[in-house]
């Protein structure tokens, strides 16, 4: 219900834009200015990717002592109230072959969403560019090391964040009715429970969440591309897509070539 | 496989808005070609797993298992089977039934265990994760209008009417789409995939929205998939 309500959100004020719904009321404590956020590529191309929060930040995973520390600015976003809804109903009769369909099905479903004021927290981009200025992350971290090893996975550091600032409500009231006639056991459109032939059915529910003051409803990332010696860069434009750079291993030489190269070398190369 | 390599090597391009729906004629012969170890499959088997995969489309919580499953298994991966633990007994039967079906079983410490070659094939596991993938793209709705088709059994319809689209993007309309009530239905189906399906008596036309996205494409992979599975020799 929260991941449905934050996806309405998005999809309403940033359709297409950058900002990830958050999917998980948990994740919102782990999604700080610069935390490291796993973008997971899918399998197929027409695939969202996957985002995942970490309890790392980036300094966490870099090398030296000194932690960069974000430099946040607060504004006021917006006040977002949202109904969503449908009322489906329908009859349908159809014959299959020999047999004859019947289905008629009502239902009614409500989201309603009352974020209320809304800010967002945006890190300041060219201070994290003047900070990160010949940092370098540090490889044998076993956060870095474990996600290099997945060639899908890119890490990305969190930009923006849009929070609430005061207790909200999300609701969802479903009310399902339906009606089936047939020979066969066909369950009428949208009802999940299974149905005797010619029966009758309702269901209604409704939930309530309240959500507290800070909670994350979205976010966005700004990607990271790591060289192989923890060099890395911000990607700041939203065609450049972050990454591992891949290792290139060097292909052994035989000594005669290297030394037409090098002058004699002092050891013999082991094999690879 | 190597059909999506070569999309993912190349820039994939975007689906054109308001376009005859033919610009996805070439990609549905390749779903053809994907769905094919389904087509392959014995009879018995096939309207097994067109069972357990119709039932997966009323219950998204169960199809985000699945998908997550299959392409940790795609991949290589030992699956994580955490998601699964918190599903509740009849929708981990769900999954694990569909699992069955493709010749993986996952009964013992919870771990997904490959069956015996005979009832496994790798390419059976990439064709429903083909479409597992693709329905799960699909919103709640989109994925509700799917199941009322595949009930209503004009699954075969609709792709008959993606395949024989025209570069104008006209098709005939067959029976059962003739009826006002059963194209309605279509016509839902197709809007909640940014395709515009206008009638016009025995002909249609089919056009891409204004901003189409994947969707179209989506819902040809989901049709193509599921038609394939409920067929009958």
């Amino acid at each position: 219900m929260f991941a449905k309500a934050t996806s309405n959100f998005v999809k309403q004020i940033d359709s297409d834009g950058e900002l990830i719904p958050v999917a998980r009321l948990n994740d919102s404590d782990k999604l700080q200015p610069l935390c490291l956020v796993i973008k997971r590529k899918r399998f197929w191309f027409w695939q969202k990717p996957k985002y995942i929060s970490s309890p790392f930040t980036l300094s966490d995973v870099l090398t030296g002592d000194k932690p960069i520390k974000p430099v946040v600015v607060d504004s006021d976003f917006l006040k977002y109230e949202g109904t969503f809804g449908d009322i489906i109903g329908g009859n349908v009769e159809t014959e299959v072959g020999n047999l004859n369909i019947s289905m008629e099905g009502k239902g009614s479903s409500k989201l309603q969403s009352s974020f209320g004021d809304l800010r967002k927290q945006e890190v300041d981009v060219l201070h994290l560019l003047q900070d990160s200025e010949e940092r370098v992350i540090n490889m044998d971290h076993p956060f870095v090391q474990q996600t290099r090893e997945r060639p899908n996975e890119v890490f990305g550091v969190l930009k923006e964040k849009v929070i609430t600032t005061q207790k909200c409500l999300i609701s969802e009231q479903v009310q399902e009715e339906g009606q089936c006639g047939s020979m066969l056991g066909l369950r009428a459109k949208r009802i999940k429970v299974s149905v005797q032939e010619n029966g009758n059915m309702q269901k209604d529910s409704s939930v309530v969440l309240e959500i507290p003051p800070e909670t994350v409803l979205a976010y966005s990332i700004i990607e990271l591309s790591i060289k192989t010696d923890g060099q890395y860069e911000l990607c700041l434009l939203p065609d450049k897509c972050g990454g591992f750079e891949a290792e290139t291993r060097k292909k052994p030489v035989s000594p005669e070539l290297q030394s037409l190269v090098d002058g004699p070398m002092d050891e013999p190369m082991e094999p690879d | 496989g190597g059909w999506i390599q070569r999309k993912r090597s190349e820039d994939v391009r975007n689906i054109p808005s308001e376009a005859p729906l033919s610009v996805l004629k070439q990609d549905l012969e390749e779903f053809k070609t994907q769905f094919k170890p389904f087509a392959e499959m014995p009879e018995d088997k096939r309207s097994a797993l067109f069972k357990m995969v119709n039932k997966v489309l009323y219950d998204k919580a169960v199809l985000i298992v699945v998908e997550n499953v299959l392409e940790q298994l795609s991949s290589g991966d030992k699956p994580d089977l955490t998601e699964l633990e918190e599903l509740n007994p009849s929708q981990k039967a769900c999954v694990t039934a569909l699992l069955q079906a493709i010749g993986y079983s996952c009964e013992k410490e919870s771990k997904v265990m490959e069956m015996d070659s005979l009832h496994r094939s790798p390419c059976l596991l990439t064709a429903t994760h083909f479409l597992t993938s693709a329905m799960q793209e699909m919103s709640n709705s989109c994925l509700s209008e799917l199941a009322s088709c595949c009930d209503l059994q004009i699954i075969h319809a609709l792709c008959s009417l993606l395949s024989s689209i025209t570069a104008e993007g006209n098709s005939s309309l067959e029976t059962p789409l003739i009826e006002e009530k059963t194209f309605h239905i279509a016509e839902h189906l197709f809007a909640l995939s940014n395709i515009n399906l206008q009638k016009d008596q025995s002909a249609v036309r089919a056009t891409t929205g204004k901003q189409p996205g994947f969707l179209p494409l989506i819902l040809c992979i989901a049709v193509s998939g599921l038609a394939t599975l409920s067929e009958s020799h």
